[in-house]
């Protein structure tokens, strides 16, 4: 009786082994397919849910909870801590001394309307906040970066037609001088083909050396998302991520990958066109979008 | 021996990866994935070497449905149909241009000013973004430097007004086309789009063009899907082709709304417009 109650539990065993390997693997099925459909890299997709599913598959579930409930929270967790983790990021720049961020970024990703809620979100908190129109290449960007300045109602330096390290260098100057703490450099889009542009945006961060260099990526932007980040961020080291027009439908998965080829964190998004409609970043709420 | 389900699981799911890294929407990636499987199913294959013959087989199948794909949106050809226009009206021919934030709308219309006043027609700009910072003076400063006039009211005027006024001054002084540039917006935005099925009915336009951006990822798919519901497309302008972007959004797009790319913008500067090709889309989808 002994022996047939054995062969009975090993079976049982066996098929509870084989319902839970069917288990995670149909989640990550699932995932990969989220993740893709949310821009997330392929590479990073699949090294992720390897890595998931290896986790998943070898880690105990505690007591009470399922083999299915421990995926999602494996997939939860993994996710998080390539985000950084799960608090919302710090953004308590020093009042006694001036902080200068610098955004760069592809064309259109929305670098010059997220200086201004960056200014908004700034002056809100209480800074002497000052915008650089460093762009003289795009038509009507000094008039677009000025009127949103006026919007906002912070300080506005630029020059029309003048070249960005001398309009960054004279504007800083000035904004020292009206006791600005918080400097916001608009640049022009580029991408990683444009070599020249790449080296003038190499040159405007030696001569201005920024405190931060915030790298702007628009929630729609697809695979090309890795490549893009880490070529700028070998030209000039990002320290941080803007993630924009996140209230379309788009994921943002792009930003994940950028984050993970990069280590810049992401520490605001933009829900919007308004100046008033950004916010800081929140892991948890990100991940949810992103598993659709 | 034929090919069987099992044995095109593994090339069939590698091509899905390979197509979604060139930016083909997930949707229509797993539908050329099933294309090919339709074609390959039953393919008679040698027993020895068959992994590499049935990868070739699969390449050609996709090639296959790829071109079959973009077959489905007839050509067309802007001269002519612009020249058509003018000598069977004393209309202008007018052109709506629309598409997410972004994407390169104003630029794209800057560079096709250029392109038709190079072929001898005439040109008028209609400023019918009257909301985002900056947008009349850039719109004003690309007609100026192309050579060309544009109408345009004051931030917050109503667009379809302008696009309206602009019609009208085209028509009154005898001018061939009219390029209405609008202001970006989400498709998932209700007050946006309905201003913009205004914008599209006050102007009767000839053709409505959808900017897209290459550099999109699956949202492209659901982009073009809205604006062809919400306005109809004629036309599809792919920008940004210089970043390297694979292409697979044209592929996504053609896929939802099946109708044909006209250009494609491959930089920033006015002569950065090129006609665009089938074949140099498959080439470089397949890499
Ligand atoms: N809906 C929405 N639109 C946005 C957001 N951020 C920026 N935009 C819009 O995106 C478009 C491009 O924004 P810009 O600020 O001009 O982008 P940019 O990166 O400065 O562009 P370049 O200087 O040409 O490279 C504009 O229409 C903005 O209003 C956002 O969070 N949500
Ligand atoms: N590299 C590259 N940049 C482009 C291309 N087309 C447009 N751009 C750039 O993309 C940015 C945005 O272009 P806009 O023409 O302002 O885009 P838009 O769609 O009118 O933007 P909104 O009106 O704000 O929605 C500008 O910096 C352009 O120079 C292209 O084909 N290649
Ligand atoms: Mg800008
Ligand atoms: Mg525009």
């Amino acid at each position: 009786a002994l022996g047939s109650a054995l062969s009975q539990a090993v079976k049982k065993v066996m098929k509870a082994a084989i319902v839970d390997e069917a288990v995670v693997k149909e989640l990550v099925r699932d995932l990969q397919r989220a993740l893709l459909q949310a821009d997330v890299n392929v590479r990073l997709v699949l090294d992720l849910s390897r890595r998931i599913e290896k986790r998943a598959l070898e880690e105990e579930p505690p007591p009470g909870a399922t083999r299915r409930e421990l995926t999602l929270k494996i997939i939860y967790d993994e996710l998080t801590s390539l985000l950084g983790g799960e608090k919302t990021p710090k953004v308590d720049y020093p009042r006694n001394k001036m902080t200068k961020i610098m955004l760069v970024g592809i064309q259109g990703s929305g670098k010059t309307t997220s200086a201004a809620k960056l200014a908004w979100f700034f002056k809100k908190r209480g800074y002497r906040v000052g915008l650089i129109c460093a762009d003289n290449y795009r038509p009507g960007a000094y008039d677009q970066l000025k009127q949103l300045a006026e919007m906002v109602g912070v300080n506005f330096f630029g020059i029309p037609g003048e070249v960005p390290v001398k309009v960054a260098s004279k504007g800083v100057e000035e904004f020292k001088r009206r006791g600005v703490n918080l400097v916001i450099i608009d640049t022009a889009g580029r991408h990683k083909s444009e070599a020249s542009l790449i080296e003038e945006m190499k040159t405007l961060a030696k001569t201005i050396n920024p405190d931060e260099i915030m790298m702007v990526i628009d929630a729609t932007l697809g695979q090309q998302a890795a490549a893009q980040a880490s070529a700028f961020h070998e030209a000039t080291p990002l320290g941080s991520i803007f993630l924009s027009k996140l209230d379309g439908s788009a994921r943002g998965g792009g930003a994940l990958s950028a984050v993970a080829a990069t280590g810049a964190l992401i520490k605001f998004v933009g829900t919007g066109e308004k100046v008033d409609e950004v916010e800081l970043f929140s892991p948890p709420r990100f991940v949810s979008r992103l598993l659709g | 021996k034929e090919l069987s389900d099992k044995e095109l699981e593994e090339p069939l799911w590698n091509l899905q990866l390979s197509l979604i890294e060139s930016d083909v929407a997930v949707p229509v990636a797993e539908a050329l994935s099933d294309a090919v499987k339709q074609k390959l199913l039953g393919l008679k294959v040698k027993r020895f070497g068959a992994k590499e013959e049935v990868a070739e087989a699969v390449r050609k199948a996709v090639r296959e449905a790829l071109l079959e794909l973009l077959e489905k949106a007839s050509p067309i050809n802007l001269l002519e149909k612009v020249k058509a226009k003018r000598s069977s009206s004393k209309d202008p021919f007018v052109i709506v241009f629309v598409g997410v934030n972004g994407t390169g709308k104003t630029t794209t219309i800057a560079k096709i000013a250029k392109y038709l006043s190079d072929n001898g027609f005439t040109v008028l700009l209609a400023c019918s973004d009257t909301f985002r910072a900056g947008a009349l003076e850039q719109l004003e400063m690309h007609a100026k430097r192309v050579g060309v006039k544009v109408i345009k009211h004051r931030y917050g005027a109503d667009p379809a007004a302008v696009a309206y006024d602009a019609i009208a001054s085209a028509r009154a002084r005898g001018i061939d086309v009219v390029l209405v540039d609008t202001a970006g917006r989400m498709q998932t935005d209700r007050g946006l789009m309905d201003e913009l099925r205004k914008i599209v009915r006050v102007s009767q336009p000839d053709l409505v063009v959808f900017v897209g951006d290459a550099l999109a990822g699956n949202d492209a798919l659901e982009q073009a899907k809205k604006f062809e519901e919400a306005v109809g497309i004629d036309a599809v302008v792919l920008t940004k082709v210089d970043a390297d972007a694979r292409g697979g959004a044209a592929v996504s797009i053609a896929h939802a709304i099946g109708k044909p790319i006209i250009f494609l913008g491959c930089g920033q500067r006015y002569e950065d417009l090129i006609p665009f090709t089938r074949e140099w889309l498959v080439d470089r989808i397949m890499g």
